[in-house]
């Protein structure tokens, strides 16, 4: 009897523990086969446009950091690797999704106009056109205040952290991306760069700096470790501030150090559009998600689907509706002012996100493509072509 | 300027995008910081019509709004008006997002807009949908295609009328992560050499 009671515990013992092992190993392997196809990710993924930079920011997460802070730390990576395109003299604009809460918010940090500036600054666009070179157009910097604003709310990291591994690049031996050196050699850029400051980062005599070259730039390194260690407010109200303010009066510069005090990154919530069963969420003006949304809403009611390209006739017929909705999106930039700066155009993006406006221009969208300008309110020669 | 799309583990997500502007911004350089300046003023120059500067040249209003039609100062304070995009879709029904955005000043919107078509509704997959060459409408009204654009569509497009010219240099160039279910997926933008990375 007691014989017979054992074997039984015996076996759903045995039992408990093979279901277990079963269990575990199927969790096991849920972490680390995903059956998503050998480009896939089963987790977290971090897009930048280096290499070096999407590692940096897939550290951070694997760190235990949040979204946020990954950003942040493959934004200063990039700041470094592609300095024609971004960096700390410059700003940013930040959409984020709180998966707790379910809110998308924006941090804008873009550049604003300094206090003091050219009386007719905007009488000079077209000679400075498509370089805008010197200090005249310069803004107020405000990427940091913008990762200070985006890690103060949504970071999980320490500050510092998310600066070390760019540290770790610039003071190990940094040396020059392709990116940048093709950009260095193009042929428009070239002469002004040449004639400007950045030579001394840049050049070697009178030769842009090739592939692989090292780009030694310990003034940024220390920049760097300085605003790791003490924070954004020694760039806005302290020492490297008053720095920068000097050296780049001597080019002309008149941006000040109250300028930079003044400096605040706008937070605010995305924009909303639903596009079918997606929703998307963008930033409001000055940024472009209104004309986004706009474009995005306009082109979803025409239902273009797989199929829509499957002969020559439908792929030419979606790409003649993209450019129709594109023309009539151009004419609606104006409405892209800063609200906060120009009362008058506060409610003036609203229109774009709303369905009666796409109906409207669905409807004006017809089979030709040689309507007048004036049919897509493109009749002024507005614009310069930036942005 | 550049752009970053990132999925964290948890579903949360950012798109951010940053810039100085124009290749080397302002190309003025603060040697005992390390910093290029941007020449984000630049952008002001959009709001006015080309060969003339801060005098105003009302126009009528037009049939869908009214555009206001003046060259305004710049005020202190002021952010100029930018294409920048970084943005984030929810299908919350079956769990999806695409969190994208991009550089490459006016293309930006046209390299964005067209990406998310292309992967929502013409079935193309992220990396294609970003690969795929674009077009751009100019602000009179000219379309301007990017190298390897299909020969076929531009034929199509010129037989319903629709001019085009040559655009010097395309710099657009799309950053995406898509989560679809329980994967994930990663793009940068090849245009740039950008390789996204994951686990």
């Amino acid at each position: 009897m007691a014989r017979g009671y054992g074997a039984t515990v015996s076996l759903v013992l045995l039992g408990l523990g093979l279901a277990l092992a079963v269990i575990v190993l199927a969790v096991v392997l849920s972490r680390h086969q995903a059956p998503c196809g050998p480009q896939a990710f089963a987790h977290a993924a971090v897009a930048a446009d280096s290499k070096v930079c999407s590692d940096i920011g897939r550290a951070i997460l694997q760190q235990q950091g949040s979204p946020v802070d990954a950003t942040i730390a493959a934004l200063v990576c990039t700041s470094v690797v592609n300095p024609q395109s971004m960096g700390l003299g410059g700003g940013v604009i930040f959409t984020i999704y709180n998966v707790t809460t379910g809110k998308v918010e924006v941090i804008n940090a873009r550049e604003t106009v300094p206090a003091s500036h050219a009386p007719s600054l905007l009488d000079q666009c077209a000679q400075a056109l498509p370089l805008g070179t010197g200090a005249q157009w310069i803004g107020v910097p405000g990427e940091l205040r913008g990762y200070a604003e985006a890690h103060r709310r949504h970071g999980r990291l320490p500050w510092a952290q998310l600066f070390q591994p760019t540290i770790a690049l610039l003071r190990g031996g940094h040396v020059v991306a392709p990116v940048l050196s093709r950009f260095l050699h193009n042929s428009i850029l070239r002469p002004s760069l040449q004639a400007s400051t950045l030579r001394q980062l840049f050049f070697n005599g009178t030769e842009p700096l090739r592939p692989q070259d090292p780009l030694p730039w310990p003034a940024l390194a220390t920049t760097l470790e300085t605003v790791a260690t003490e924070g954004v407010e020694v760039f806005y109200t302290g020492r490297l501030g008053q720095m920068l303010v000097e050296d780049i009066a001597k080019e002309g510069s008149q941006l000040t150090l109250q300028d930079l005090a003044k400096f605040q990154p706008e937070v605010v919530d995305a924009l909303e559009v639903p596009l079918g069963d997606y929703t998307l969420y963008s930033p409001p003006p000055p940024a472009g998600g209104a004309i986004l949304s706009f474009i995005l809403n306009v082109l979803r009611g025409f239902n273009f689907s797989t199929e829509s390209m499957a002969r020559p006739e439908g792929r030419v017929n979606v790409y003649h509706h993209l450019v129709e909705t594109l023309k009539f999106a151009k004419g609606q930039r104006w409405r892209l002012g800063d609200p906060r700066s120009h009362p008058k155009l506060q409610n003036a993006s609203r229109d774009l996100l709303g369905e009666t406006l796409a109906q409207l221009i669905r409807q004006q969208i017809d089979g030709r493509g040689d309507h007048q300008l004036s049919h897509y309110s493109l009749a002024e020669a507005w614009g310069h072509g930036t942005g | 300027t550049s752009h970053v799309s990132v999925l964290g583990e948890d579903g949360s997500a950012v798109a951010a995008t940053s810039t100085i502007n124009t290749p080397f911004g302002a190309m003025v350089y603060s040697p005992r910081t390390g910093i290029i300046l941007n020449n984000e003023l630049l952008d002001l120059c959009e709001r006015c019509p080309r060969g003339s500067g801060t005098t105003p040249s009302p126009v009528s209003g037009d049939r869908v709004g009214g555009a206001p039609g003046r060259c305004w100062p710049p005020v202190p304070g002021e952010r100029s008006p930018s294409s920048m995009v970084p943005s984030i879709l929810i299908n919350k029904a079956q769990g999806s997002k695409l969190v994208i955005g991009g550089a490459g000043g006016e293309l930006i919107i046209s390299a964005v807009a067209q990406a998310i078509m292309s992967k929502l509704w013409l079935g193309f997959d992220l990396r294609a949908a970003i690969a795929a060459p674009i077009l751009h409408v100019n602000s009179k009204g000219c379309v301007e295609y990017e190298p390897n654009f299909s020969q076929e569509v531009q034929r199509g497009l010129q037989d319903r009328g629709q001019n085009q010219t040559q655009r010097p240099f395309f710099l657009n160039v799309v950053q995406a992560v898509s989560q679809e279910g329980a994967c994930v997926y990663a793009v940068s933008d090849l245009r740039k050499s950008g390789e996204a990375a994951g686990y």
